[in-house]
């Protein structure tokens, strides 16, 4: 049964327009908001990035010293070879059976393939490698190869990111104030798009 | 705006919100991709001290045996290699030992400190992300409307219908039936008890809200 008439139901429709108008300003609002904490992230972000290369340099000269240091080290002549190698060959079957029975026992999946894989490693490894600490050098390189991919990655994602969130915030209707009377009004609401939304109409061109 | 907004008239709605729709879409998945590619994985420098995770050990054995090195402490002819001091046969040799254990603890420290920057930096990078979220949450729902919105009608919402009729619960009572449309939206059916009369005041503000809801619960799902 119907129980409106048309005049009504364009009186119905103007009231709820209103509350959309005035839904869709409070999300507005809350987009200038989170706009606000974007920036201050943003803000916050660049200067630790500062910090961050500061720190990176202090890192790289660091293992720059010590690469240094290893290769004049390398450099002089094997002068303990004899105790050097008999240790070894006493100390390599005691690493790999310590380093198995953990494997086995924490880690699980494909003990064979991770036994091989060291017994080659042991033999082909001078006990110099292990006396001048090559293994905590060979950590610290890989770890800054992964710290460089990491800091890429994240500066990357943040770049592209940060330039869509940029373009979104500069468009002309974040620069205008939200409090402008003829703006969210549906009565008046524009039949026509103005042509200057049109980039690719041939009247721009 | 280079244009006037007085002289040339705001622009529609399609036109005005359609595009974040796309631009925030786009924006969580720029953030979102790394956070989930291996590449964002911390290296972990923890092997480097004692009471390291297992699972970092693991990892470490599986990708390179160097891992096996760390239980060196376990065994006592690998404790005495490094033990072994050639300082009679070559003192400068002993020194530049020396230096190159400094110099490794000094990059050590460093590159600790370093790990913990990024954290911070990577912190920063979720809460960008979650701020994201927000915005999707915040805002999705206008720049969708927008987007299935073709049309420049000057009602945001038009009511089709009111309607009065019994409901059908088993408790038979009167409800009043409001049809609507959000902008090009499919029609959405508003149900209210007699109670909420079409004289109120608040009749509407109480039909476009439960509207609303029902086109953000759609949008959602």
């Amino acid at each position: 049964e119907q129980e409106v008439s048309d005049n009504e139901l364009q009186e119905l429709s103007t009231q709820g327009s209103r509350y959309i108008n005035k839904e869709i300003q409070n999300a507005v609002q809350g987009v200038k908001h989170i706009k606000t904490l974007i920036e201050k992230t943003n803000a916050e972000r660049k200067s630790l990035l500062n910090s961050l290369e500061e720190a990176k340099k202090k890192k790289e000269d660091a293992l720059e010293d010590t690469r240094d240091s290893e290769m004049k080290l390398k450099a002089f002549p094997e002068v303990c070879n004899e105790t050097m190698m008999a240790l070894w060959e006493e100390c390599k079957p005691c690493l790999k059976h310590t380093c198995m029975k953990f494997y086995a026992r924490v880690c699980r999946s494909g003990s064979g393939l991770v036994g091989q894989q060291l017994e080659e490693f042991l033999n082909q490894s001078s006990p110099f490698y292990f006396w001048m600490n090559g293994d905590r050098i060979d950590s610290l390189l890989e770890s800054d190869r992964q710290q460089s991919q990491v800091l890429d990655a994240m500066q990357d994602s943040f770049a592209r990111a940060s330039g869509i969130i940029d373009t979104l915030f500069q468009d002309r209707f974040f620069a205008r104030e939200l409090h402008d009377p003829h703006y969210f009004s549906p009565i008046g609401f524009p039949h026509k798009r103005p042509h200057f939304l049109y980039p690719k109409s041939r009247l721009v061109r | 705006s280079l244009m006037s907004p007085s002289h040339y008239g705001p622009p529609s709605f399609h036109n005005m919100f359609q595009p974040f729709f796309e631009m925030i879409h786009q924006a969580q998945q720029a953030m979102d991709v790394q956070l989930h590619s291996p590449a964002f994985q911390f290296p972990d420098v923890d092997f480097l001290r004692e009471g390291e995770d297992d699972r970092t050990v693991c990892k470490e054995i599986r990708r390179n045996s160097t891992g096996c090195l760390k239980m060196k402490g376990q065994c006592e002819k690998c404790q005495e290699i490094l033990s072994v001091d050639c300082s009679t046969n070559n003192p400068a040799q002993a020194n530049l030992r020396q230096e190159l254990n400094d110099s490794l603890q000094v990059a050590e420290r460093l590159t600790e400190q370093y790990k913990e920057l990024l954290q911070s930096f990577q912190s920063k990078m979720l809460n960008t992300s979650s701020l994201l979220e927000q915005l999707n949450d915040q805002f999705n729902w206008v720049s969708q409307l927008a987007n299935l919105t073709q049309g420049e009608d000057k009602y945001y919402l038009r009511v089709s219908t009111v309607t009065t009729h019994s409901s059908d619960s088993e408790v038979p009572s009167r409800v009043t039936e409001v049809v609507v449309k959000l902008f090009d939206s499919d029609p959405i059916t508003v149900v209210l008890p007699e109670e909420v009369s079409k004289d109120n005041p608040k009749f509407m503000d109480t039909v476009a809200e439960k509207a609303l809801q029902e086109y953000r619960r759609k949008s959602r799902a």
